[in-house]
């Protein structure tokens, strides 16, 4: 039964026009993840590797083709967690990151915090010779659109982003 | 937000949960995503869950933990999803996603919302879905 590694995408609203690139995703993300487990990886290789690939595609709600904030601005949360020792890493409103995933197996790996946030996990990015991308490579024409959509005061993005019950 | 967890050949196993979080959402808000126990949790002599949905919910329910609480408890990855995503609705009326494992390999995907998109790869299959009930699958 072993190795075997299991990948998502968000729950909620995926519109049709969308559903194929999102399946497409996810899938290619669990195949590139399989092979790092039957080459010998760790599974904390297979996790980063799967989550990394997502955040590059922007089809997904995390790295490039995060949603915007209030502001129009890109705000990222990402965590790792190891099963073996229970460490774990991770970063909280992290702007300008191509991989969050990344930056919080870094703040596992070199640090003895569980999170940082904010401006503190973008210097220890920069501490760790992480770039820094310009937000505008982190913004799709989908997710600007999504924003405008949901400022007008009788918007209800939970609703917009989660959809029905399922 | 997008998520995975793996068991590898030696039987460890992670998690890895990352997201740019709510829509709109106000500058400094921070979901369940990066917060252990709710965007995720792994642990070796349980298993691992990567969760997705409403994120203030999802904290309310330390999703990720309970899900694993109930696999403790010898509910199957399968029953204890379901718990958590039932309780997560019922108690705060929170809708959501998780991909579930546990060390000997059985895995499950479960959610709540009408859609979710997920793989699985094991022995030399590819599993996928999107909409709730759909599982197709294709050799590796």
């Amino acid at each position: 039964m072993l190795p075997v590694v299991v990948v998502h995408g968000g729950a909620g609203q995926i519109p049709k026009e969308r559903s194929e690139m999102s399946t497409a995703g996810v899938c290619r993300a669990a195949r590139a993840a399989y092979s790092i487990l039957q080459g010998g990886g760790s599974s904390m290789d297979a996790v980063v590797e799967a989550v990394s690939l997502l955040e590059n595609d922007p089809s997904f709600n995390a790295g490039c083709g995060s949603v915007l904030n209030v502001k129009g601005e890109v705000e990222m949360d990402a965590i790792v967690m190891d099963g073996k020792m229970l460490r774990s890493g991770a970063v909280s409103a992290v702007r300008n990151i191509a991989n969050p995933v990344q930056l919080a197996r870094l703040v596992m790996d070199k640090t003895s915090h569980a999170c940082l946030t904010a401006e503190g996990a973008n210097q220890f990015a920069s501490a760790m010779g992480v770039p820094s991308v310009p937000q505008e490579s982190l913004i799709t024409e989908y997710s600007q659109m999504r924003w405008k959509k949901n400022l007008t005061p009788d918007a209800d993005p939970v609703e917009c982003q989660m959809g029905k019950m399922g | 937000t997008v998520g995975a967890v793996a068991v590898d050949g030696e039987g460890n196993i992670s998690c890895a949960t990352s997201t740019g979080g709510m829509l709109n959402k106000m500058e400094g808000r921070v979901g369940d995503t990066p917060c252990i126990g709710s965007g995720g949790y792994a642990d070796n002599n349980i298993g691992a869950v990567s969760t997705t949905g409403h994120g203030e919910a999802i904290m309310k329910v330390t999703l990720a933990r309970l899900i694993l609480f109930h696999m403790e408890q010898g509910q199957s990855v399968e029953a204890a999803s379901d718990l958590g995503l039932a309780y997560m609705r019922s108690r705060v009326h929170g809708l959501g996603g998780v991909v579930t494992v546990d060390p000997r390999g059985h895995w499950a995907v479960r959610f709540s919302s009408r859609q979710m998109s997920w793989a699985a790869a094991q022995k030399d299959t590819l599993h996928y879905g999107l909409y709730t009930g759909e599982h197709y699958t294709q050799s590796i």
